[in-house]
């Protein structure tokens, strides 16, 4: 199974995690 | 055996059979090395090869795994099955609510299970947190109508969220000052609120030894709940990379609305193996059920019911899981 999170941001974002990254829920994803 | 004459034929040559299997093998491992080496992402399956996989009855085959996996286990049974599980997926059983594999009455229940509280913290210092325990297969800013779903496979953002005037009133009234200036907007344009902003997209993917629970990334409300139905086709990475649009495909239970930097969406994608998505606060809800025609969708707007102003979800908070079949 897979999610998807779609979203608006300002677009100073920057993602803190890496494509092939593990996650785990709660952990930071990005931030402003 | 070897002594009989007509059995020439028939004799065991390790020699050619070590070559042949050992050649073989080589050449796969050289053909994968190969792959990676070139950064390249694999070819796409054509069209007639994602036909003939869609013509494969997976929602039947996903709902009879999911009725195999509601049938009660015998207490004594529990353990050794629950055990190979665990060991197959590398699931860790120290951070689940329940650690007595006795206590789970079926494989559904124990891939459904719970965990400790304080198996996840929750980082303060993101306003974006992952949702899920898994694997990011692809992240990054959408430039255009289309969205990348693995590295060079993409995804019309269109046929993935559905027509925009599904969107909650407020998000379309929004947006459709930005569209009216723009005169030739884009469907990514059209969800955008501000021109100061961008829209960003991240893919995580749950192998079946994760916890399959999903939790709200952000503080947001939801307006809108828009049930897709489709195939379920693996989600594996492998497949993704090969099956373009596999997330359009699939069914999927996409939830949208806004949060304090305009429009915010969660959407949980099905697979074989994993077809039912339940939303804790939607009862109505039912995916992957018998006679559901694939390629339509059902809305459900919460922001419309006049004592809610939506369905408001804080960061963290559980909002619903994944079950087998």
């Amino acid at each position: 199974s897979t999610v998807v999170v779609l979203f608006e941001a300002p677009k100073a974002f920057t993602f803190s995690v890496q494509p092939g990254q593990r996650v785990r829920v709660g952990e930071g994803l990005g931030s402003l | 055996f070897f002594n009989s004459g007509r059995g020439s034929l028939l004799r065991y040559r390790p020699l050619p059979v070590l070559v042949a299997t050992g050649g073989a093998y080589y050449g796969y491992q050289q053909y994968k090395r190969r792959d990676r080496a070139d950064g390249a992402p694999p070819a796409l399956a054509t069209p007639t090869q994602v036909s003939l996989y869609r013509s494969f009855p997976t929602r039947l085959l996903s709902r009879a795994w999911g009725r195999v996996n509601g049938v009660e286990l015998p207490t004594w049974l529990r353990k050794p099955v629950y055990s190979l599980y665990i060991w197959t997926f590398g699931v860790n059983m120290q951070e689940a609510a329940v650690e007595d594999l006795r206590h789970y009455r079926n494989l559904g229940e124990f891939f459904r299970r719970r965990l400790k509280a304080s198996a996840r913290p929750l980082c303060s210092a993101s306003c974006l947190v992952s949702p899920a325990d898994g694997r990011i297969v692809h992240l990054g800013r959408v430039s255009s109508s289309e969205v990348e779903q693995v590295k060079g496979v993409t995804y019309s953002l269109e046929d993935f969220l559905g027509p925009q005037d599904g969107r909650d009133k407020v998000t379309a009234a929004l947006s459709a000052s930005l569209s009216t200036r723009a005169e030739a907007a884009s469907f990514r344009d059209g969800l955008l609120t501000s021109p100061d902003n961008d829209l960003f997209h991240v893919v995580v993917y749950l192998a079946p030894g994760d916890y399959h629970c999903f939790h709200s990334p952000a503080d947001w409300t939801v307006a809108l709940r828009r049930h897709f139905t489709g195939s379920l086709l693996s989600v594996s990475p492998g497949v993704a990379g090969r099956v373009k649009a596999l997330f359009c495909l699939n069914e999927r239970v996409a939830l949208s609305g806004r949060w304090r930097h305009g429009f915010f969406s969660f959407t949980a994608v099905g697979a074989t193996n994993v077809g039912s998505i339940r939303i804790y606060f939607d009862r109505e809800l039912r995916t992957n059920a018998p006679g559901d025609t694939k390629g339509h969708f059902h809305d459900l707007r919460y922001g419309e019911e006049p004592a809610k102003g939506g369905v408001a979800l804080q960061r963290g908070e559980a909002v619903g899981e994944f079950n087998l079949g």
